[in-house]
């Protein structure tokens, strides 16, 4: 409860209508940015505790928003790093949905396998270099990981195995062409 | 390859020679489909007067027309069984990936736009803009912060008689979910992923504004420029739009609103993705 009370408070003031509006002062809103931060932070606790007994294991899941805050620049110390990972999406509909995943990785190979004992069809989507030339991006992702997560259970979850092989030829890349 | 082209069993997304999009598919007919990045230069006034204040952070009043951001396009094109995509490169601080999805009936356009220069001292508000050929006749519709879509009609006013002084921003409309334009025949939806300022300037046309970034405060409170900055340079901005376009048949079978409400719902209410990396030891056996 005191977790979800971060993120009601900065919600709170979210609804000045500097905030909602974008005129603040910008010291107001690295202020804003800062509350907002800390409330995520709190409330993924809630969030990973909540995917734990839906899960029924005792495995400690991370959301990825806590660990993969760079994914818009399409950067995540996890899927970079990591040799396996478990990709585990939650679906908040009330209906059955489908997602296509792209996780930042840097180029290899890669084995994506669902709960059902299938390997499931993925591929290597470079990352364009305007993306990877940001001057303040620092990650080894040079492509993204692209695969369909389908029938996500209204709801409910569906999760993969993500591991890379050891193999030095890429399978997952596709050919490019510029022009 | 002279004429790029992605598509799936739906659609198919068409692009010029010089690397813009043009026209797109849908049930085997062709239709022109163009878009640009523009930008409009912010007004600088003294602010003594009303009619007089500069563009800043709580008024959008642009300094003439707008003026295209390039001529050309760089293009990579990267086709795979999963997802077709052209990445295009507009100018140094302009980038965009145009992405279809197999069994998708929207086109994905992901925009990268910044740090917006300013070394030539004007300020830059930058729109994506599409033009079709819808015969729009001045009507489009955009949300009410989710809710329901009002129409709007150019240069006109529900309860008074409208002599607008300022036609770009006097036709301005804020769009938190979704604007949209259509004839009797056809239909063209753009779904955002934030609150956007939005148009349709001409019949056919939507227009969104993606990025702005002025060097002068409009006196309205703030006291400072709309100039922020991030490790000494201007902020750089990434998003999505979503683009559907078809039939606006409303008593034939594809009704279009319907995919659009449906789309909105996976767009705005996305699937969260949990990452853990696991140990070398917990096998892919010990998962199952």
């Amino acid at each position: 409860e005191d977790h979800l009370t971060v993120l009601r408070d900065a919600m709170g003031v979210m609804q000045h209508h500097d905030a909602i509006t974008g005129t603040e002062k910008q010291h107001v809103a690295d202020d804003y940015a800062r509350m907002l931060y800390n409330a995520f932070e709190a409330c993924s606790v809630n969030t990973r505790s909540a995917l734990n007994q839906l899960a029924g294991e005792r495995n400690s899941f991370q959301f990825e928003w806590n660990y993969c805050k760079n994914q818009n620049i399409s950067a995540c110390d996890i899927t970079e790093g990591a040799d396996s990972s478990v990709v585990l999406l939650y679906n908040p509909l009330g209906y059955s949905s489908d997602s296509f995943v792209r996780l930042p990785v840097p180029e290899g190979s890669y084995l994506v396998r669902n709960d059902r004992g299938q390997t499931v069809q993925s591929t290597l989507i470079p990352i364009p270099a305007s993306v990877i030339d940001l001057p303040f991006r620092e990650s080894s992702a040079t492509h993204e990981l692209v695969f369909h997560a389908e029938q996500i259970a209204p709801v409910g979850y569906r999760s993969y195995y993500v591991s890379k092989e050891k193999s030095s030829v890429s399978s997952n890349t596709p050919m490019a062409v510029s022009q | 390859e002279d004429n790029i082209s992605i598509g799936n069993e739906h659609l198919t997304v068409l692009f010029d020679a010089e690397g813009f999009m043009s026209s797109i598919v849908i049930d085997g007919e062709t239709h022109s489909l163009k878009q640009n990045y523009f930008w409009y230069q912010g007004a600088y006034g003294n602010n003594e007067e009303f009619r007089n204040r500069s563009s800043g952070a709580y008024i959008f009043r642009p300094n003439g027309t707008e003026k295209a951001i390039t001529e050309t396009v760089k293009v990579q094109v990267v086709k795979t069984d999963l997802v077709q995509e052209v990445h295009q490169v507009f100018n140094e601080w302009i980038s965009q990936v145009i992405r279809v999805y197999p069994g998708k009936e929207h086109v994905e356009l992901e925009w990268l736009v910044g740090p917006i220069p300013i070394d030539d001292g004007t300020g830059k508000e930058i729109i994506s803009r599409f033009d079709s050929d819808i015969a729009s006749n001045g009507a489009f519709w955009t949300d009410s912060n989710g809710r329901e879509m009002l129409r709007r009609v150019r240069n006109k006013r529900e309860t008074w008689e409208l002599e607008l002084q300022e036609p770009v921003s006097g036709n301005y409309y804020p769009v938190t979910a979704k604007i949209a334009i259509e004839d009797e025949h056809y239909r063209m939806a753009l779904l955002n992923d934030r609150a956007q300022g939005g148009s349709s300037l001409q019949d056919g046309q939507l227009e969104l504004m993606v990025h702005r970034r002025l060097l002068r405060d409009d006196a309205f409170g703030v006291g400072e420029a709309l100039n922020e900055t991030q490790f000494g340079a201007g902020l750089v901005a990434r998003g999505k739009h979503w683009l559907i376009f078809g039939s606006s048949r409303k008593d034939g079978s594809p009704n279009l609103v319907a995919k659009e409400r449906f789309l909105q719902n996976q767009v705005l209410l996305p699937s969260w993705t949990f990452v853990n990396a696991v140990a070398d030891d917990f096998t892919y056996d010990e998962y199952l």
